[in-house]
């Protein structure tokens, strides 16, 4: 069973693998790979090994190989209906970042209150009213509901992509989330980037 | 010395803290707090100490007191004046974002080049022409950028930035980034915070 460090390292082994990719790299040394990730090249392979990725003794890994195996694991392989809901400045900015549906997470719907927002497109997805949540999340087959409404609301909206079947909520509102067992939440918090850099320009 | 991996933690000992202020907590035991953070109590052990804090044996932290250690470590009582390039849905997104001012990083200055984006205002911050980000820069001692720009224009927008005298970067932008050695810079990916959400999901 693999550590909880190792799984939230996964996200970047496969951002540093895609790069690699791109680059033309056939093969990366742990040396190389621990560069790109700044930590040492003992604890690459320690997590490589943990999750059955046993690289080439003296040479490394495959690139593409790595990439596929880590991308497995991840559930990118995976096809993820997800809807938005609150399309205000942060939710029409994930509507439009192109990268997202090439990881098999696919945006299927988006969802407002405000009149003035429902039945505009955002990336070629018209913006549906709320009240309409249940039927389009059944109807979408949505699983993955991400949450950029003010934080008084998030609750509120969580409980409602819930009861209409959403299994993962990444959630964007400064709120403190209640969620049942069988539903995974990823509570995202933009402040942690800025306070690492905050630490590395006080300790340059 | 700290390790790269206590250093990523230390912002979710600051949140987890923040979050047992507000609750009312002035003791937090190494158990609860790796329950918040969902790590080992003896992982929790091993970090505070890595930077000189020791709990009450048999009791715990005392909660104001590690966060506000914790914060200084972080830089947060240091006062960081920030600008943001490129006040589109992210940029206007994060203008917006009261919490961020409650840390120590002020916004004071938002830059763009869409005539129709100039001259409006943001969170009570008037956006200027990029044209003028060196007189700015230097006239409101801005230490930290912020790239919300499209990828093909992040390098540019990061150069007039450090040329002006920036010393930090916090770039959202999907592009590689080359900055000189005295300057720090964070790639924020809000791809590995989805990417968390489908492994969990695949893994339930
Ligand atoms: N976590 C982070 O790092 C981070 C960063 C920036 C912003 N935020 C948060 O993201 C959220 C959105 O920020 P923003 O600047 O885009 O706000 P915004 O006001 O521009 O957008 C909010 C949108 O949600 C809609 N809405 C409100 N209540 C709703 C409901 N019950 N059902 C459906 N839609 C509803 C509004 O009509 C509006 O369009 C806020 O909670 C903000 O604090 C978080
Ligand atoms: N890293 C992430 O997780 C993440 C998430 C969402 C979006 N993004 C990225 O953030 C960026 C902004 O996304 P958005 O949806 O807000 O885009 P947007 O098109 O709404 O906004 C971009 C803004 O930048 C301005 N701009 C362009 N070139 C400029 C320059 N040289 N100088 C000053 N201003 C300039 C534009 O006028 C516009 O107002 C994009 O690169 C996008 O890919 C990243």
């Amino acid at each position: 069973s693999i550590s909880k460090a190792t799984i939230d390292r996964l996200p970047l082994y496969f951002r540093a693998l895609r790069n690699a990719q791109e680059e033309g790299l056939d093969i990366i040394s742990s040396d190389e790979l621990g560069r790109r990730l700044s930590i040492t090249p003992e604890q690459i392979r320690k997590d490589l090994t943990s999750f059955g990725q046993f690289g080439k003794k003296g040479v490394g890994y495959y690139v593409n190989e790595l990439k596929k195996n880590v991308s497995n694991i991840l559930g990118l392989d995976n096809h993820w209906n997800m809807a938005i809901v609150g399309v205000g400045h942060l939710g029409a900015a994930l509507a439009n970042y192109q990268n997202l549906g090439m990881l098999g997470f696919q945006l299927v719907a988006l969802f407002d209150r405000k009149p003035e927002v429902i039945g505009t497109t955002v990336n070629h997805v018209q913006v549906e009213d709320m009240e309409r949540v249940s039927e389009i999340v059944h109807e979408r087959n949505i699983k993955i509901g991400v949450i950029t409404v003010p934080a008084a609301f998030a609750q509120d909206v969580a409980d409602r992509l819930i009861s209409a079947g959403v299994k993962g909520i990444w959630n964007f509102a400064p709120a403190k989330m209640c969620v049942p067992d069988d539903v995974c939440i990823v509570n995202e918090d933009i402040f942690t980037g800025l306070s690492t850099l905050s630490y590395h320009m006080v300790h340059m």
